[in-house]
């Protein structure tokens, strides 16, 4: 996050940027999916350290933002 | 007088109809996090692109992150407009059991900020999108594979559940609730939420 943003909201953005007409919730799979390929270092975390979103929906239909 | 015809209700496999108003909240902490403007200037150059109206407030005080929240369901039902969709950002850093901590170190619970927006009038029946980018504990996942075999197995012995919250897709389609109101009639007040937590529960979010 210090250098260029958190790897969720940055990895959102991009993928919705790709595809704003998709389904969110595949578009958001998808986003897990590079968030979990990730390896995070830092100065605080010198082992290989891996995040993984949780995504929780009670939609009752596809949401297509464009 | 006009005919009376049935009121045809969309199919199933429509999708919510977001031709109306979109509005986006994003409150966020940036003081001690740094490179967190990275992140409200991609949310906010991408709600822009999605037509959402956006309120921004930084740096909000846990009371803040309420009033903010509270400020927006009033604004949404106040709209003469129809509204279509709300999405809301919380980023934040984050307590031990998933609070946010707001500017002043003080503490609120997501859940509360959820709950104020169920409120909303002008959103039933739409869908409500929740962004939380903070901590929900101090577990640092090792992942698995072969370089994190050594950690699985050391973390094996320690603990009786699995380390990796890989693949976690928690679908509710929560069906209770008979609240027969507003133009959803017969719906959950709990329908209608994606909520996306930036980690697994009692997890460091990166």
């Amino acid at each position: 996050r210090d250098e260029k943003g958190s790897d969720f909201i940055q990895t959102l953005a991009e993928v919705l940027r790709a595809d704003p007409g998709g389904d969110l919730l595949e578009l958001l799979t998808e986003v897990n999916r590079r968030v979990c390929e990730l390896d995070v270092l830092g100065p605080d975390c010198p082992e290989r350290r891996k995040a993984c979103l949780e995504i929780r929906s009670s939609l009752r239909r596809p949401l297509c933002l464009q | 007088v006009e005919p009376w015809e049935p009121k045809l209700e969309p199919s199933p496999r429509a999708q919510y109809d977001l031709s109306g108003t979109r509005a986006a909240l994003l409150l966020s902490v940036i003081r001690s996090r740094p490179g967190a403007k990275h992140d409200v200037e991609a949310l906010g150059s991408l709600c822009q692109a999605l037509n959402f109206k956006i309120t921004l407030r930084t740096n909000p005080t846990a009371q803040a992150f309420q009033e903010e929240m509270v400020q927006f369901r009033e604004c949404l039902d106040a709209l003469s407009a129809p509204v279509s969709c709300a999405l809301v950002a919380l980023m934040a850093h984050g307590g031990p059991q998933g609070q946010l901590l707001g500017a002043d170190g003080q503490e609120v619970q997501p859940e509360a900020l959820v709950q104020e927006l169920n409120r909303c009038r002008a959103l039933w029946g739409c869908p409500k999108i929740f962004l939380l980018q903070a901590c929900r504990g101090g577990h640092r996942d090792a992942g698995v594979g072969p370089t994190a075999l050594s950690w699985f197995r050391r973390w094996l012995r320690a603990s009786p559940t699995t380390p990796s919250h890989a693949d976690v897709l928690e679908i509710y389609t929560d069906a209770q609730g008979s609240a027969s109101r507003g133009p959803t009639a017969g719906s959950s007040d709990q329908a209608d939420i994606l909520m996306v937590y930036a980690a697994a529960e009692g997890c460091v979010a990166y």
